[in-house]
């Protein structure tokens, strides 16, 4: 069964950043590419956390999940006004 | 708004506030449905240039330009990618791809935070005169986060983050989700990054009241605003036909009713469904309905929706009755045909005339706009209450604000109802909800950085909640409509904001990211939690003791195990349970010795704070104090409530206690 993508937000650990790296942002997408071709960022985060988000399947997520230097695979949720 | 900024004090008051130029170096940004850059809130006539630190940009896409802004709406953004990526692409003839607010929201809470001086607004008539924001020469930029499906929260995180870099100095979110812990909590997480820059957050507190443990938005970074009402009603009278009168509130304007009684009917009894007595669409039988008022249970589907459903079937007016969920409190809607809202024992007085008058008959009047109205404020029914759920150490909501049938500007795109079929247009709306409250404290934060740039967020926090007041001027304390008896601080949290005693507030309560970081490590986060949401590498020191007691917070929340196999009716235990709360206070006032006075709710809980007097040679100087609760085991679901304040005599500095057993 093919299983459908959903956004995450994969909240990452700059200190760990691998010393190839010459842009945190290489590093984002490389981490994204090991556990998917096909996936795009829909942002990167400067300020508010260090990571990026992303569409990815539920076994991409767990893949990312364990992947170094990955803190937090958080599913998006959605907000209401109020 | 053309009422709350005389209720607050702040038209009697104004020359207490900073000159402009300094209040137009404040920078409000908003997230939300974006903005009507058209609306007369946001004209920028009498402001200087934009303030040189604004790094903001302003958006273009469907109709909305770089023109659109100017030096009152200084920027406008929009966030889609979250959204389009879940629901595909933005349909443009439903919505806008760019900052323009289609929905009404947006416009109405960046203009109560900050929208200029206008005269002549009103919504047909209603609440008019001269509206403004609470901080008129503050700048606004508007970060489009909400769209017709929601707010997704990769959007929120990069309005957030866009926000921090355009450099704003108060941001406000009339918007929440769920009760996740801080680190899985988008608005928490951007919300931390914000306070490290000094930027002050303001969140609304949920309409999910009267229950308790129903608020949102509890991290302690965050300023958690609650909603009250104004001493403002738009009355409108139900005649019966058995001689009785009764009052509702309406904003209603068109066409009035026949000058005679009208035929009445329950909805129902005029339905072949279960659930007809709500007026959801096609659910009522127009043979039963046409030319009668119709009476509608309110709930489920929106309450202008239920006016919609009886004008579709052929009636010709509606009256709209609370249930249990929303007691007596009467929120105020331009309804399409002729129609009042009435609180749940007037509806239940007109159900037991539907039921036993075999030809029942009603009209309507509507009387207007009425100001004065006593008590006021009270807490709206629908404010989210405390405990808090995350931290019930931490009391939330933070203070109340006017949240209650507040007018102010309003999109072009969308009727007052928002309803599809509504095709009145208005440059003012009148609406209730958190959402109102919240934006009337990001305004007057605004004002009191103005006043106090070097004030971090939480000493600005501090002076809101340590000023606002819990007793009307004759000495009475604040009520809640939904029960009609005396608020308590997990309703109101501090009391009712009064932004010109929050100017000068005496003793502030100040906190930095350090605070907030031991904080975590009281709640025992691990050090990726804490990564995920401080973006640092911190590590708990093992061998210090870590309290959320001490968190440095203007308010007190203790929580106690409660005694099990007792209930609430049969009384407590015995053996003291003693818990200390560490506090620094910052002396914000001139010199002065400050002694400190206690009240309690019950004798089964001792309130001791030690020492008992503060004395401060100088500004900035601080002190600090314990306090002592000492409580007996009492039943689960037990609350007792206090207050400690310190006073020299000309300022008070004042914090809620709530004490609860669970």
């Amino acid at each position: 069964a093919v299983e459908e993508k959903r956004t995450y937000i994969v909240h990452m650990a700059k200190s760990e950043m691998p010393a190839r790296f010459e842009e945190h942002t290489y590093w984002y997408e490389s981490s994204l590419k090991s556990v998917s071709e096909s996936a795009e960022m829909l942002y990167t985060y400067n300020n508010v956390v260090h990571g990026f988000s992303t569409r990815l399947t539920p076994e991409e997520a767990r893949e990312m999940e364990t992947r170094p230097g990955i803190l937090l695979v958080l599913p998006e949720l959605r907000y209401q006004l109020h | 708004t053309t009422r709350t900024p005389s209720f607050l004090g702040l038209d009697q008051n104004a020359a207490m506030f900073p000159e402009s130029e300094t209040a137009s170096e404040v920078i409000v940004g908003v997230l939300d449905t974006g903005v009507w850059p058209e609306s007369p809130s946001f004209d920028d006539t009498g402001l200087g240039p934009v303030p040189s630190s604004w790094k903001g940009e302003c958006e273009v896409g469907t109709n909305f330009t770089k023109s659109h802004c100017n030096r009152k709406l200084i920027g406008a953004r929009y966030f889609a990618r979250g959204y389009e990526a879940t629901l595909g692409p933005i349909d443009e003839t439903k919505e806008s791809r760019s900052p323009r607010d289609d929905d009404g929201h947006g416009t109405h809470t960046s203009s109560t935070a900050a929208g200029s001086v206008v005269a002549g607004a009103n919504l047909f008539g209603y609440a008019a005169g001269t509206a403004r924001g609470m901080a008129p020469r503050a700048r606004v930029a508007v970060y489009k986060v909400c769209w017709l499906g929601g707010c997704f929260s990769s959007d929120i995180l990069a309005a957030l983050d866009k926000a921090i870099d355009d450099n704003v100095n108060v941001l406000s979110l009339s918007l929440g989700g769920g009760m996740s812990d801080y680190y899985r909590d988008s608005v928490a997480i951007g919300a931390f990054a914000a306070m490290e820059k000094g930027i002050l957050v303001s969140c609304s507190a949920g309409n999910a009241g009267p229950s308790a443990y129903s608020l949102s938005n509890v991290a302690p970074w965050l300023t958690t605003v609650g909603a009250g009402t104004l001493d403002r009603d738009f009355p409108a009278f139900v005649s019966l036909g058995n001689g009785k009168n009764f009052s509702g509130v309406s904003l209603y304007r068109g066409d009035s009713l026949p000058g005679k009684l009208l035929p009445f009917v329950y909805a129902g009894n005029a339905t072949n469904v279960t659930n007809g007595n709500l007026c959801m669409t096609d659910t009522l039988i127009p043979e039963k309905v046409k030319g009668k008022i119709v009476l509608c249970d309110r709930g489920v589907n929106p309450r202008v929706q239920k006016g919609s459903v009886v004008k579709a079937a052929g009636g010709l007016g509606m009256v709209l009755t609370n249930t249990a969920a929303n007691g007596e409190e009467l929120v105020a809607d331009a309804h399409l045909l002729p129609a009042t809202a009435v609180g749940q024992t007037t509806g239940e007085a007109m159900k037991k005339y539907l039921f036993s008058d075999p030809n029942p008959t009603a009209t309507i009047l509507f009387e207007g706009t009425k100001v004065g109205i006593e008590p006021s404020p009270v807490v709206a029914a629908f404010s989210s209450r405390g405990p808090n759920s995350i931290t019930p150490e931490i009391l939330k909501p933070d203070l109340i604000a006017p949240g209650v049938n507040i007018l102010a500007s309003w999109s072009g795109a969308v009727g007052p109802t928002g309803l599809a079929e509504d095709s009145r247009r208005v440059g003012f709306n009148i609406i209730s909800g958190t959402s109102m409250s919240c934006p009337h404290v990001s305004g007057l934060a605004a004002l009191l950085k103005a006043a106090h740039p070097d004030w971090s967020p939480a000493a600005i926090r501090s002076a809101l909640m340590t000023t606002a007041y819990t007793a009307y001027k004759n000495g009475k304390l604040l009520q809640d409509v939904s029960t009609g008896k005396p608020s308590t601080p997990f309703d109101h949290g501090a009391g009712h904001v009064d932004p010109v005693s929050a100017l000068n507030p005496g003793l502030v309560y100040d906190l930095n990211v350090d605070d907030y970081l031991n904080f975590l490590c009281a709640l025992n986060y691990t050090s990726a939690q804490i990564n995920n949401l401080a973006r640092r590498n911190f590590s708990c020191d093992a061998r210090k003791t870590y309290s959320v007691n001490d968190l440095n917070y203007p308010s007190f929340a203790v929580s106690l195990p409660a005694k099990m196999g007792t209930t609430a009716s049969s009384g407590g235990g015995t053996g003291s349970t003693v818990v200390k709360h560490a506090r620094t206070v910052t002396n914000a006032g001139p010199p002065g010795t400050y002694k400190v006075s206690v009240s309690s709710s019950s004798d089964s809980v001792k309130i001791s704070v030690e020492p008992g007097t503060l004395t401060f040679s100088q500004t900035n100087e601080k002190k600090s104090y314990t306090v002592t609760f000492s409580a007996t085991p009492m039943p689960p679901n037990t609350n007792e409530f206090g207050r400690i304040e310190w006073s020299d005599g000309k300022y008070v500095v004042g914090s809620p206690v709530a004490i609860s057993w669970t």
